[in-house]
Order: structure tokens, then sequence, then C-alpha cells
């Protein structure tokens, strides 16, 4: 472990306490998108499917479970919940989520570490990661205006991959035989996917302004 | 024995 995965994990756990404090607190999910969440709760069941086979530490058990169970328990919300799935629009929602899972089991197909049940879904929930916030990412440019609590989730989504990066090339320099490849490269496409938000979001902490992505 | 591939990372 070192500071740069630490701090992307924890990045990663702010952005779904924000989430999850931003569904609790306005009872809406107005401006989240429940395909990008869906596609989440996929990522990391099929990612962390070794849960009871594999213990690596204490800390990430602990952290898997919490991300299946706060992805899970939202999607729940967004679905079921009187009130927030009153909030939900799924007529701005319309990215064609399942292409996403389509194409990511396809590439898993053929790309991978090892051809084993658990690597090839490993290798999915990258690929499924790296285009996960794209249904997101459309819903923010249709629906205008941001609030701040769900701009700062999509910040804090973005960023954590980011220092994922950071760990990956300290782990490079420092371990010998460290390679990732499937993961940096996918972690990269999926850092670039939110170049032009951070630009706007950077721009709207700049000016003070309400963050806008163009249509 | 330690997989040299084992996924430590979440």
């Amino acid at each position: 472990m070192n500071i740069f995965r630490l701090a992307g994990d924890m990045t990663h756990l702010l952005s779904i306490l924000v989430l999850l404090l931003k569904i609790y607190a306005t009872k809406s999910c107005s401006g989240v998108s429940r395909k990008t969440q869906e596609l989440y709760a996929i990522v990391f069941l099929a990612r962390y499917l070794d849960l009871f086979t594999d213990f690596i530490s204490v800390y990430n058990t602990f952290m898997k479970i919490v991300f299946i169970a706060s992805s899970l328990a939202i999607v729940w919300c967004i679905r079921v919940h009187p009130m927030v799935k009153r909030s939900y629009d799924k007529d701005l929602d319309t990215f064609r989520h399942y292409l996403l899972v389509a194409a990511s089991f396809l590439l898993a197909l053929f790309l991978h570490e090892k051809f084993t049940f658990l690597e090839i879904f490993w290798a999915f929930s990258i690929y499924l990661e790296a285009v996960a916030i794209l249904p997101q990412l459309v819903l923010l440019q249709r629906s205008g205006n941001v609030d701040n609590l769900t701009g700062q989730y999509v910040f804090f989504l973005g960023a954590y991959r980011g220092l994922y990066i950071l760990n990956w090339i300290y782990r490079y320099l420092t371990e010998p035989r460290f390679t990732r490849w499937i993961a940096c490269v996918s972690g990269v496409v999926q850092t670039a996917l939110y170049a032009d938000f951070f630009y706007y979001y950077f721009i709207s902490w700049k000016n003070n302004s309400k963050l806008k992505l163009p249509a | 024995h330690r997989d040299r591939y084992r996924k430590d990372e979440l």
C-alpha cells in the first residue's frame, strides 16, 4: 500500500459518501444517472468475485464489502425508494448502457491476464469501469446546471482513478516485476474521459460560478 | 504460495 493508492481509495469512498449524502439529504436523485450506478454495481460484483476466497487484508475485504453494499444500496434507492424514485428522470438518462456491458465483456474475452473465469470477469470489470461514467456525463450535459453535491461526486469519482495512475507509476518504479497493463491503460482512458468535466469543474470553482457543461 | 498475479488492489 502506498500513499497514492490510499488517497485514491479514500477519494473513491468520499465520492460514494457524497452521493449517499445527496440522495439522503435531498431525498432526490436528480442529476444522477441510474445507469451509471447500475454499471458500477456490476463492476464491483464482477471484480470482487474472490471476496470470500482470496483474503488479502482486513482493509481490502472491508472496502470491497463497502463498495458492493453502497453501490447496490444506491441502485435500490433510485429504483425502489418512493421519494427518490419519483425524482429519477428516465427521459434524460437514455444512454444505451447495456452496449457498454456487452463491449466490455467481449473485450475481456480477448484481452485478459489469464483465460480463467475470475480473470475474465476481473478484466471485464476493469473495462466496464472505464466507461461506466459515460451515462452520467451525458446526463450532466443534458440536465444543464448541476447541483453541487452531484458535481463533487463526479469530481471525486474521476480523481480517484487519477490517483491510482500515480500509484501504478510508483509501484512500477519501486517493485521489480510490477506490471498491470490492463488496469493501467484502462485507468488512463477512464481518467481521460473526465478531462472536459475537470476543465469545467475547475472553471466553475475559479469563477465561483455554477457548474455548467456545454450541451 | 503467494500468486504473483494476486489482485491486491481495489
